[in-house]
């Protein structure tokens, strides 16, 4: 009997970056 | 000051399960640049934006670099310090990084190189200006 193993979901906005004017400078 | 170098997401591994904003499921590998517009169409809080890479300079830290990126339709200068494996969404191109094979040992995750010019997928908040 094979031990159920959990495997991660992410979430596709995770993949991406936020890119905010207040980061520049 | 550039926010400090990125410590690499598992979400990078080749085989990872993405969830999109349908509920469908993905592998990082298989996703096209029409599931985060798509994803993005459906989210109420999260807008696409185009950005271009204008700047890629060699970071602070060790093996990070520096991207200058003009974002959306407002041309915003942001600039990122990530490490050279980081992987962006080009649209039209798929995953691309400033070192692809390394990007590519790191996480078996086929990757284009990252050049000024590119346009990549990033998010805003809906309603900020």
């Amino acid at each position: 009997n094979v031990e159920p193993r959990s495997v991660p979901v992410f979430p596709w906005h995770s993949l991406v970056p936020f890119l905010e004017p207040s980061q520049s400078g | 000051s550039p926010s400090s170098p990125v410590v690499l997401p598992p979400f990078f591994m080749r085989g990872s399960i993405i969830q999109l904003a349908d509920g469908e499921l993905k592998r990082v590998e298989d996703l096209k640049t029409e599931d985060f517009i798509q994803s993005a169409e459906i989210s109420s809080e999260l807008k696409i934006d185009s950005s271009t890479v204008e700047r890629i300079d060699s970071g602070q830290s060790p093996n990070a670099v520096l991207i200058q990126f003009s974002v959306g339709e407002l041309k915003a200068q942001v600039c990122v310090e990530v490490l050279v494996e980081y992987p962006f969404f080009v649209f039209g191109q798929g995953w691309s990084s400033c070192c692809p094979d390394r990007t590519t040992q790191l996480f078996e995750l086929s990757c284009a190189k990252l050049c000024v010019g590119d346009v990549c997928v990033s998010l805003t908040l809906r309603g900020l200006r």
